[in-house]
């Protein structure tokens, strides 16, 4: 059971920053039917860097937990390989929504 | 595929292709689906498929990729695998990317698949399958023991595919699996490249609406990307129905019009009919259970299931001295695939099968290593009954393809409603479209070598639906995920099962309805939703959203009930007493027009619209409500249906209901 496996942590939205050319953030803050994510742009990519500082600040709270994946156009979080106790230890942070075992699926 | 687009009229002279200008494959003019990305998140590709091609006789007849499309191609892999070149992609595979994180990267998939391809190409041939049944190439030579069917046609034929593989698959093909990290990994990239709609013919939960990939999905829907999702293969039980998020579409599997008739005549006369694909009849041949010709000293503890060596451990079931030149008669089950238990028996050297459901389950199109006729459970007695018997024979006929047979129905295997997720406030599934015997391209690999094969699923059905909205996204460029959603969902017709669409067990079976897509094109009203109303939906259906959000939401007048997310089917998990639901429609037509009001259905339950009639100007909006209320007479504590349905005489914009009720104070 302590074992390290691979968990995905769910981040909480981050603040809308304001950039130069007015406020913008990820898809999760736009109107609806809203327009495409362009990681080019560079109030995204700055939004997107900004998240992963974020990201890399919580697993940098658990000692010895290895990333895998940051995710921040779709889903606001990280895959990283954990110990159970350093899932728990992670999920009580404050920002952090919820933490995932990673879950096997198939073809339909 | 090759016949479920004329059974879904897109060929037809009013149909979604030729309003989009044709199905134009091979020509340079626009056409049906035309610069629309379908981002597949699968098993892979086979690149070489005429399907995935970008010319025709050697001339370009896809220019460039769609604006504001940025994905790009693997490169290859410079260590233990030489499966792909970044030119393998084109400018209608747009893509092709893989993920596999989960698995150890290249070192763990080479370690646990040595089979795979450490690259985006397909081994399983899923993937392959979904994507170009999608938006394969119109008018594509099927060859090889498929070649009697024709041509195939993806739904979306001049849409571009975008390949990210996530599914890595077991040796023999059966099945591909993949972790959730990686799924994500996929989708994240998916809506970063630009894609404008995404299929997943994937497992997924039936319990939780913020599952990581449930949550990738709303915000890919968020940002004006439609999702197409499979129901499930769980069925026929009631709540297995997965994908519960409502911002994505979630595809049951039905049948379509193309029947494939075979069957096995005994020696005592008797004629059993099913589903065949066999080029050539066999027989009279003796006929023999898979339990009487089982290998001595084999424990495999299943009595006529016939196991090849690939699955017993390296042990054949059968007994060539005893099944040599003669007919099986093979049960259905366990993890088996299909194919694999005519594979046994030509293995053992015989001649034919006959295949029996073990439960009541779907009759299956598949091509396999005998000449074989598929029936259901319902005959096995009688056969085993006369195949134990001395001297018996059979002689399987060949098989009949034809079109027109009456459809649809839903698959056995389509998983249904109602859903876990939500208490009964969500319905689910969304649609129902063709997922069983559908052709399309495979990979060699993982399908017995051939380019093209059947295959059954919830998996088939979803890339219909992502075609579908490819189709519908063409046609009008300004609609919403939840708009395109919205017209497939009330422009549906019902499923032929013999229940009335009032059942609560048809409308778990087929949601809204089967997808008619040249009404879906002019659906008159459609419903909208978006972030915020999916935040406030989460509110009133999970605890994983802050309350100061939730108060923001409600404060601005948002609706926490679940039942009020502006969907277009109304589920109601307890009705306590009387209940009111809001529902906003907007006019996508280019005239006004006026709506009225029927409900029928929810017998016992008094239903109240208003207002019963909507004047609405294109492009505005106007907002209902519909009360319910429990009366004497309503059943209470099991499901109850209904239909509500808006006409102004030209349009008909339906939505299915279900709800459970309990007078106010009982427990339920």
């Amino acid at each position: 059971a302590a074992q390290p496996q691979t968990y995905i942590v769910q981040m909480a939205p981050a603040p809308v920053v304001a950039y130069e050319g007015g406020e913008k953030g990820l898809a999760s803050t736009k109107p609806r039917g809203g327009a495409k994510v362009d990681p080019a742009d560079p109030a995204v990519e700055a939004y997107s860097t900004h998240l992963k500082g974020q990201q890399r600040a919580a697993l940098a709270k658990v000692k010895g937990g290895k990333p895998s994946y940051s995710y921040v156009y779709s889903f606001n979080g990280f895959a990283a390989e954990l110990t159970p106790a350093q899932a728990a230890e992670l999920e009580a942070q404050p920002g952090v929504v919820s933490v995932h075992p990673d879950e096997a699926v198939e073809t339909d | 595929t090759s016949s479920t687009e004329g059974f879904l009229g897109l060929d037809s002279e009013d149909g979604l292709w030729a309003q989009l200008g044709g199905p134009t494959g091979g020509k340079k003019t626009p056409g049906a689906g035309e610069d629309i990305v379908i981002g597949v998140i699968d098993s892979g590709i086979w690149p070489e498929v005429a399907s995935f091609s970008d010319r025709s006789d050697k001339k370009l007849v896809y220019q460039g990729k769609p604006k504001g499309f940025r994905g790009t191609c693997a490169s290859a892999e410079k260590v233990g695998d030489d499966s792909w070149d970044a030119n393998l992609c084109n400018n209608k595979l747009v893509t092709a990317q893989y993920f596999n994180a989960a698995w150890g990267g290249n070192e763990g998939v080479a370690q646990q698949l040595p089979w795979e391809f450490l690259s985006p190409r397909d081994y399983n041939g899923h993937g392959t399958h979904t994507a170009s049944t999608a938006g394969g190439n119109y008018g594509v030579d099927v060859t090889g023991p498929a070649a009697p069917f024709g041509e195939i046609s993806g739904i979306a034929p001049r849409a571009r595919i975008a390949a990210y593989k996530a599914l890595w698959s077991v040796e023999d093909g059966s099945t591909a699996t993949g972790y959730t990290s990686d799924m994500v990994a996929a989708i994240d990239k998916a809506v970063a490249d630009g894609v404008d709609v995404i299929n997943y013919s994937v497992s997924g939960s039936s319990t939780d609406f913020l599952e990581p990939t449930e949550a990738a999905f709303l915000n890919a829907a968020a940002a004006g990307i439609f999702v197409a999702a499979s129901a499930g293969n769980s069925g026929p039980d009631a709540g297995t129905v997965a994908h519960p998020g409502p911002w994505l579409t979630t595809v049951a599997a039905g049948t379509h019009d193309r029947t494939t008739t075979g069957a096995v005549v005994l020696g005592n006369g008797a004629r059993y009919e099913g589903v065949s694909l066999s080029n050539a009849a066999v027989g009279p041949a003796p006929v023999i259970t898979g339990a009487a010709a089982r290998l001595s000293g084999v424990s495999i503890g299943a009595g006529a299931r016939c196991y090849p060596a690939s699955d017993n451990n390296g042990k054949p079931a059968l007994d060539p001295a005893k099944v040599t030149g003669k007919i099986v008669l093979c049960e259905r089950g366990g993890d088996i695939a299909r194919v694999n238990s005519s594979r046994a028996v030509a293995e053992a050297g015989g001649v034919g099968m006959i295949f029996v459901n073990a439960f009541g389950n779907s009759l299956n199109a598949d091509f396999h290593s005998v000449p074989t006729v598929h029936l259901q459970d319902t005959e096995w007695s009688a056969i085993s009954a006369y195949a134990a018997t001395a001297g018996a024979t059979a002689t399987i006929e060949k098989a009949v393809i034809a079109n027109g047979g009456t459809a649809p129905f839903t698959a056995e295997f389509s998983s249904r409603g109602p859903l876990v997720a939500g208490n009964g406030d969500v319905l689910k599934p969304d649609v129902i479209a063709p997922g069983q015997d559908i052709l399309a391209a495979v990979a060699p690999p993982g399908q017995g070598g051939m380019d093209f094969n059947l295959m059954s699923g919830t998996s088939m059905s979803a890339p219909h639906v992502a075609g579908l909205a490819a189709l519908l996204q063409g046609l009008h460029p300004d609609w919403s995920p939840m708009a395109i959603k919205s017209a497939l969902m009330t422009t549906g017709s019902d499923v032929l099962d013999g229940e009335a669409n009032t059942d609560p067990n048809l409308i778990f079976k087929q949601g809204a309805g089967h997808v008619q897509p040249t009404s879906a094109a002019d659906p008159g009203l459609v419903y909208e939703s978006g972030v915020d109303d999916w935040t406030a939906f989460l509110c009133g259906s999970t605890r994983s959203v802050a309350d100061a959000a939730c108060d923001d939401l409600e404060a601005g007048g948002r609706s926490l009930d679940p039942s009020d997310l502006n969907t277009p089917s109304i589920g109601i998990g307890l009705l306590d007493g009387t209940q009111t639901v809001t529902r906003t429609v907007k006019n996508v037509d280019d005239k006004a027009a006026t709506y009225s009001a029927t409900v029928s259905g929810l017998a016992g339950v008094g239903v109240t619209v208003e207002p019963s009639t909507l004047t609405v100007a294109p492009g505005e909006t106007a907002s209902y409500s519909v009360t319910f209320a429990v009366g004497e007479e309503t059943q209470l504590f099991d499901y109850l249906a209904g239909q509500l349905s808006w006409t102004d005489g030209t349009h008909t914009v339906r939505s299915p209901i279900v709800l459970r009720a309990k007078q106010p104070g009982d427990e339920d």
